[in-house]
């Protein structure tokens, strides 16, 4: 669950 | 922690030149510690950043050296947008680019182009680097000499004086 939140908090940076 | 101190011996702004010794002991800590991997992360993208350039230079060399060293578990963490985005920071003129050397700035873009050929699987380091090329930081691949290309090798080790 840990890894799948984590996952979903993970994104590029705007630019 | 140990991987803190070992960070700032490696990248020491008054290393007269980069300190394979440190850089060696730093990816043996890693390969130690259950979190080193993230925690090394962390504390590379923060040294990569720096305003005096040769602390930023050597903070690429432990990187690259990382991940040749310290396998797939430091791959996994590079290959996080959360580190990519710190690396992307460095390039971009929205962020530090305009304040960072073109040395460091050549160097993040080598780096990242190297992951792209050598570790198709972390998919989100191609996102990062395609992403930079659509923006235009990136005009064309760069050219990656055969010695620095990423293959799980030890590094050279200095000489017994």
């Amino acid at each position: 669950l840990g890894e799948e939140s984590e996952e979903r908090d993970d994104h590029l940076l705007p630019m | 922690s140990e991987i803190e101190g070992e960070v700032d011996k490696a990248t020491n702004p008054s290393n007269r030149q980069e300190d394979w010794e440190y850089i060696i002991g730093f990816c043996d800590q890693i390969n130690k510690e259950l979190e080193g991997p993230q925690i090394a992360v962390r504390l590379l993208a923060h040294k990569i950043q720096s305003p005096q350039e040769w602390e930023a230079v050597q903070a690429l060399t432990v990187l690259e050296a990382c991940m040749k060293n310290c396998g797939r578990r430091f791959h996994n963490e590079v290959g996080k947008f959360r580190f990519l985005n710190e690396l992307i920071k460095v390039v971009s003129p929205k962020y530090l680019g305009d304040r960072v050397s073109e040395k460091v700035k050549t160097k993040v873009i080598e780096l990242l182009y190297s992951w792209t050929v050598a570790l198709p699987e972390e998919s989100k380091i191609k996102d990062a680097y395609y992403m930079l090329k659509r923006q235009g930081i990136v005009m064309f691949d760069p050219v990656i000499p055969a010695d620095r290309t990423l293959i799980p090798s030890p590094p050279p080790r200095p000489k017994n004086p």
